[in-house]
């Protein structure tokens, strides 16, 4: 039990989820040019996709009974480990013309990840 | 490194890192840097000066808007109703000073009259200004210390003993073309009368003829400002020309140069370049 215990704890250490990474603009040298924020937390995803049936395979019922029946296609890529839902972050800089701009980026924060 | 993004040190380690030969790893990076500067709009990596001044009321705006911001900023007084409904619906608010190497002050007896150009190039062809508002600064106290966005309570007389407030119009108009040696031809976009006596900033709105000027359909001469101030008949010349350096339209009306960086007048465009979501943030559209 307790080596089951083990493997399952390791297993799901190693799987597919998001991770903290904060970007500090000082320590890439933007700070020059980006008045705020000194930095954002971005996150990334990272980890295995276990899963006997990627997400992408469509797994409904019927279709788990079907790959049963018909086997599994194993040239069928393995599922990544990607950013499911992001979000934008506002940032004040100043632009190559000197000019001070605030403009909203997409897609710059990771809010959940999955296996795609 | 002064022309890149990405900083030598992470340049080199992924060169060193063995992955690809360097003549791949270099062009990798190369795109990858491509890549970041189209991101961010920009053409090459911003190396601004130390003289260079950010606006008050941009940090203000980050402050009270921005996806991220901490949204502990009250919304400036003097921020107009326009500008606050037209940051709504932008994804990118950008800030400009005029080129004083451009400007023409006039001061006639009861009326100054300033012309502006705002350098408006940068702005990329695929973003639509859809609104646009000219900030003057209007000082009742002389020489002031820096101005800010919360409006100072003038407790002193106004000018050297002259009664506090006064009553200025200001015309804000879109300038079509400057005739040899006449008055330019101009339209009146906007107009107010200022009578209290707090130092403040005047929004004015002027997105009719900077949403024309940014999509190609008329060409951008400026504006002109016109300031008068009818009280002025009865005023002995040396009270009249003080009364007449409140608004602050020019360098040589503000005294105290260290401040004029932050008292000079302002223009704001509010636009979007169809990706994404708007710069404000309204906490019920963050839940």
């Amino acid at each position: 039990a307790a080596l089951r215990k083990q493997r399952r704890k390791h297993q799901h250490k190693a799987s597919c989820k998001r991770h903290a990474l904060y970007v500090d603009f000082s320590d890439v040298g933007w700070n020059e040019w980006i008045v705020a924020p000194p930095g954002y937390h971005a996150f990334y995803c990272q980890g295995e996709c276990p899963f006997p049936l990627a997400d992408h395979l469509n797994s409904t019922n019927h279709a788990i009974v079907q790959t049963l029946v018909n086997s599994v296609n194993s040239n069928i890529p393995r599922a990544c480990c990607v950013p499911t839902d992001l979000s934008p972050i506002s940032l004040l800089y100043l632009d190559e013309y000197e000019k001070v701009i605030l403009k909203n980026y997409q897609d710059m924060v990771v809010e959940g990840c999955g296996c795609r | 490194g002064a022309t890149g993004l990405i900083p030598e040190v992470g340049r080199r380690k992924y060169s060193e890192s063995g992955k690809q030969t360097p003549e791949r790893s270099e062009s990798f990076l190369h795109d990858f840097e491509l890549r970041l500067l189209t991101m961010f709009g920009l053409r090459r990596r911003p190396t601004p000066s130390k003289q260079a001044a950010v606006p008050q009321y941009m940090v203000d705006l980050y402050r009270m808007h921005s996806a991220n911001g901490d949204h502990s900023a009250k919304r400036p007084k003097s921020m107009g109703k326009h500008a606050e409904r037209a940051a709504s619906k932008a994804n990118t608010i950008r800030s400009f000073h005029h080129e004083e190497s451009m400007e023409a002050l006039s001061r006639l007896k009861g009326k100054t009259t300033q012309q502006f150009f705002f350098n408006l190039t940068s702005i990329p062809d695929d973003e639509l200004i859809t609104s646009a508002e000219l900030r003057v600064y209007r000082d009742q106290v002389m020489g002031a210390a820096p101005p800010n966005n919360s409006s100072r309570n003038s407790s002193t007389t106004g000018d050297h003993g002259a009664p506090a407030g006064g009553i200025h119009r200001i015309n804000i108009y879109e300038i079509f073309g400057v005739p040899q040696g006449r008055e330019p031809l101009a339209r009146l976009l906007d107009t107010r009368l200022v009578q209290d006596s707090l130092s403040r900033w005047e929004s004015f709105d002027v997105s009719p003829a900077v949403s024309q000027w940014t999509s190609g359909k008329g060409r951008n001469h400026g504006f002109m400002v016109e300031v008068h101030h009818p009280e002025q008949g009865e005023m002995d010349g040396e009270h009249a020309r003080r009364r007449s350096r409140h608004i602050r339209v020019s360098r040589s009306l503000h005294r105290d140069q260290d401040s004029w960086p932050q008292a000079r007048p302002l223009l704001v465009t509010y636009g979007h370049d169809g990706r994404g979501d708007s710069v404000l943030h309204t906490r019920e559209k963050r839940q």
